[in-house]
C-alpha cells in the first residue's frame, strides 16, 4: 500500500486542484516556511479518516476548508484523494483484484461530509476498516507530525503503551 | 490483546536494545514495562537510554539532540516489528547536528527496501538523501503550489516551475 | 501594580504591532486582552498574527515557523519596552528556513546595542553573525570542555583547542 | 549588568573547573548533540537562583551535581560563578562601588547549599533582589531554554500575562 498519488483542491492553503505524485521511495518536501508543506501531512491524515479538528490544528473540522486570502475568496468544500499502489500485496481481500485504490474524502461548509473508495460512496468506517491492521492509519506510528518527534520521550509510560499497542 | 501486547512489546524491546546503541555508537538501552497501578491496570511502557561514556539516567536529564534520536530509536523499533508500507516525517531532523543527521539516514536506507519515506526537511543534508524533491511555494500569498526541485551544488535549493 | 500592567501591556502591544509586519514583510498583528472570568480574574493576553496575504486566524493554524517567528516578536516586544541587559536563546532559530533565520539575526542586530547576546545554535547562518564563538566538546565521554573556534570557509565549524 | 565570566565546577557534564569568558555582545555557543551547551544555560539560571529541579530537567535538586561517567567517579558537590560588569551602570546603590559583581552557588549531596556575593556569604533572597526590576532573573523573557520557543505561543492567556507582568 505505497502512496503513488495525492490530489488536493480547497484543501487548507492549497485552493487550485493540485496533484503530487510520490514515484519513489525517499521523497523530500521543502519550500520556506508557511508554505504548506505540514498541510499535505495534514491532508493525508484527514483523507484517511482523521477526525479531531485539534489535531489538524484547527477549532472546527470546517478550518481545513481553504479560507480565502487577498486574492481568493474562501471555498466551500475541501477535497483530498490518495492513490495506494497494491502491487506489495498488502490489500484487503475485496479489493485483491484492483491495481491501485483510491480514498477520497469531501467537507461541505454546511458539514456534510462524503467519502469515496475507487469512487464509490462509502462510510467513515469502511475507510478506517481498509487500514485495519497493515500499521498505517492516521494515528499509527508511521506519522510523526512536526514538533511531536519528543512524543515518544516526553509522553507518559501508558501513553506510550498505544503506541506499541497499534503495531500488536 | 494481552498476550498480543506482551508479545510485542518483547519484540519491540528486543530491537530497541540493539537498535539504539548502532545509532549512539555504544552505550545501552532498554524498554520497561512500569508497575500497574489502581489508576493505571495496564503496564506503560518506560525508556531508558545511556550515551557512550554516561551513566544510565532518566530520559529527561538527555539533551534536546539525544532525546529526539532516542524517539527515532524508538518509532524505528516498532517499526522494524510491524512495518507499515510508507512513513512520514515532519521535520524530525531540526534538533539532530550533522552527525546524527547521517545516522538517521543511515536508518532509512535500511528500511526503505519495506517501506515508503515521505520527509519534510529545512535540512540540505536530509535533502541530499531525497530520491524526489518536491517544492512547495506561496509566491501568490496565501496560495500554496507544488513545484519540482533540483538540488544544486553549493547555492540554494533550486526551485523549478 | 494593575495599573503599571495596563501602562506595559499598552507599549509592548504598540511595539508588537509595529514589529511583526517587520518580521513577516507584511500582514499585521495584535495583542489583545481577554476578558477576566470566574477561573482567571486577571485578564489574559491573546496574540492575533496575520502573515501578508493571509487572513487573520488563531494562531493555532499558523506553520512552525510562522509560530517561532511570532514568538520571537514577542519576546522581543516585551525586551524593547523593557531591555534587560542580557538574553539568553537556546537553539529558537531550529524550526526558521535561511530567509527568517536572516530576519532574526537583524532584530538582533538592532537590539544589540543596549543587550548582550548569547546564542545557542546548530545553523550555520546564526553563527556567521556572532562575533565570538565557543565551542563545547565531550572528547571524553560524559565530560564537557570549551574550546575557542573559528568559522572556517565551507567546511564544518573547525574546533580548535 | 552584562556577562563577563561564567565558571563551572562539578555542574551537570562540567566536572573540572571550567571558565567561559563573554568578552563580546552577541556570542555563540555550538557543538554536537549532546556536549553541555544547555548545561551552560542550565548553570546561568541556577546561580541566577532557579528553585525547581524540574525545569533544570531533573527530578531532584542533587541532579544538577555531576553523577560519573565511564572514567570519573560522581563529584560531591557543584559550584557555579557568574561575574557581571557594572558598567553600564545598572546595578543596586550597595554595590554601586564595585566594577564587577560575582555571584556564587554551591550545592552539596548533602543538600547543603551556599550563595555568595563577591565572596561574601549570603542568602538566596539576597540573590534574587540583586536582580529584582533590571528584567533579567531565572525566569525571566530574556532566557528562552531550548524548545521553548513555541511557550509564547502555546501558553494560555494568563501565562502570557506573567510575561508583560515581569517587564511592568
Ligand atoms: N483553511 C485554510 N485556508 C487557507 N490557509 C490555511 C488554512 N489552514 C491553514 N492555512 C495556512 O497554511 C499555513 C501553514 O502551512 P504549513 O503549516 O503547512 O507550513 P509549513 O510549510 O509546514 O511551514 P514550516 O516550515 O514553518 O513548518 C498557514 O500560514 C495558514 O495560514
Ligand atoms: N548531573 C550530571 N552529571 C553528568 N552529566 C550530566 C548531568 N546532568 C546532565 N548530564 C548530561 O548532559 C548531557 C546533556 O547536555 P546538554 O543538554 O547540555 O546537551 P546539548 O549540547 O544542549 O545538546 P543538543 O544539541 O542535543 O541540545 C546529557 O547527555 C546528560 O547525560
Ligand atoms: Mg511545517
Ligand atoms: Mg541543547
Amino acid at each position: 500500500m505505497k502512496i503513488k498519488r495525492l490530489e488536493l483542491m480547497g484543501f487548507k492553503s492549497f485552493v487550485d486542484p493540485t496533484v503530487v505524485n510520490f514515484d519513489a521511495s525517499i521523497i523530500g518536501i521543502v519550500g520556506p516556511n508557511g508554505c504548506g508543506k505540514s498541510n499535505v501531512v495534514d491532508a493525508i491524515r484527514w483523507v484517511m479518516g482523521e477526525q479531531s479538528a485539534k489535531s489538524l490544528r484547527g477549532h472546527a473540522m470546517e478550518d481545513v476548508i481553504f479560507n480565502g486570502s487577498d486574492s481568493r475568496p474562501p471555498l466551500g468544500m475541501a477535497e483530498v484523494a490518495l492513490t495506494f499502489s497494491t502491487e506489495d500485496g498488502i490489500v484487503p481481500p475485496e479489493y485483491a483484484g484492483f491495481s491501485e485504490i483510491t480514498i477520497t474524502r469531501r467537507l461541505y461548509r454546511s458539514g456534510e461530509s462524503e467519502y469515496l473508495i475507487n469512487k464509490t460512496a462509502c462510510r467513515l468506517r469502511d475507510i478506517v476498516e481498509l487500514f485495519l491492521g497493515t500499521g498505517v492509519g492516521h494515528r499509527a506510528y508511521s506519522v510523526i507530525e512536526q514538533g511531536r518527534i519528543d512524543f515518544a520521550i516526553n509522553a507518559k509510560p501508558e501513553d506510550r503503551r498505544l503506541l506499541i499497542e497499534e503495531a500488536a | 490483546t494481552l498476550k498480543r501486547f506482551e508479545e510485542t512489546f518483547a519484540l519491540v524491546s528486543q530491537r530497541f536494545e540493539t537498535l539504539l546503541p548502532r545509532l549512539f555508537r555504544g552505550g545501552r538501552a532498554e524498554l520497561r514495562l512500569t508497575e500497574p497501578s489502581e489508576e493505571h491496570p495496564n503496564p506503560g511502557v518506560e525508556l531508558l537510554v545511556q550515551p557512550p561514556g554516561k551513566k544510565l539516567s532518566h530520559i529527561s536529564l538527555l539533551s534536546g539532540g539525544e532525546k529526539a534520536l532516542a524517539a527515532v530509536g524508538f518509532i524505528f523499533s516498532i517499526f522494524l516489528v510491524k512495518p507499515s508500507p510508507f512513513c512520514i516525517l515532519d521535520e524530525v531532523d531540526a534538533p539532530l547536528d550533522d552527525v546524527n543527521v547521517e545516522r538517521f539516514q543511515q536508518l532509512i536506507a535500511e528500511t526503505v527496501s519495506r517501506s515508503q519515506f515521505i520527509l519534510i526537511t529545512h535540512n540540505r543534508r536530509t535533502m541530499e538523501h531525497c530520491q524526489l524533491l518536491y517544492g512547495v511555494t506561496m509566491q501568490e500569498p496565501g496560495i500554496s503550489r507544488t513545484v519540482s526541485v533540483r538540488l544544486q551544488d553549493d547555492s540554494d535549493v533550486a526551485l523549478a516551475s
